[in-house]
């Protein structure tokens, strides 16, 4: 779900 | 974290360091688009304000800070220790005709009407057409230098590279953006006709020359 949504890229 | 990802950011390091590195050595900064790097540095900014505030791993860190220091840096370098070098004749890009519109595209576009999350819109619409002052300057001047090739290729080589940790990422995890995956492919098409000459002339050790 877009809650969770952590931006783990670079 | 998966290979094509890792491959993909060391490429893009390695690009980063590969200008870096040919401004230093060379005290000279011909044939570079001065635009496109403050352009990626915009980028980095505005992608990493969560940097101290979001904490994913050691790696994320100190990749975001490399990446904001050696992109400054780079600019640092072309506009003030080695202005005199900077070739500003052919480096004539309007990169306002690329902030304005990803600008009002970040707003209109994105997962959340957030700060936060506009900004990281904006950088990501932002990176995908960064490159194109660079690719303008090399099509004015019709050459580059095999160094600044080299760089280009590692640099385009990254975002292709994100597009296979995608479709990966995709099938493993089920996880997808859209937002950077339609950005990434825009992205990496962009260079498609470099990497075509790229690969038919600079391996073959010929500089490269664009078709005037």
């Amino acid at each position: 779900d877009l809650e969770e949504d952590t931006k783990d890229e670079l | 974290m998966n290979v094509f990802r890792l491959v993909g950011d060391l490429s893009h390091l390695l690009a980063i360091i590969i200008l870096l590195l040919k401004i230093w050595k060379t005290r000279s900064c011909a044939g570079v688009s001065g635009k496109s790097q403050i352009l990626f540095s915009l980028v980095f900014i505005t992608r990493y304000l969560d940097l101290f505030t979001n904490f994913i791993s050691v790696y994320n860190s100190v990749m975001k800070i490399i990446y904001l220091v050696t992109s400054l840096g780079t600019v640092y370098l072309m506009y003030f220790k080695f202005k005199a070098t900077y070739d500003s004749n052919h480096d004539t890009f309007r990169i306002e005709f690329l902030v304005v519109p990803v600008g009002g595209l970040s707003f209109l576009v994105n997962h959340d009407f957030t700060p936060l999350e506009i900004l990281w819109t904006f950088s990501i619409y932002l990176e995908s057409v960064a490159i194109l002052p660079q690719l303008f300057m090399i099509s004015k001047t019709g050459e580059a230098e095999t160094i600044t090739s080299h760089y280009l290729f590692a640099l385009g080589s990254y975002r292709a590279l994100y597009i296979v940790n995608w479709v990966y990422r995709y099938y493993t995890e089920g996880f997808f953006d859209l937002i950077a995956i339609v950005a990434g492919c825009v992205q990496t098409i962009l260079y498609c006709d470099f990497f075509y000459l790229y690969i038919t002339k600079v391996l073959k050790g010929k500089q490269l020359k664009l078709p005037a």
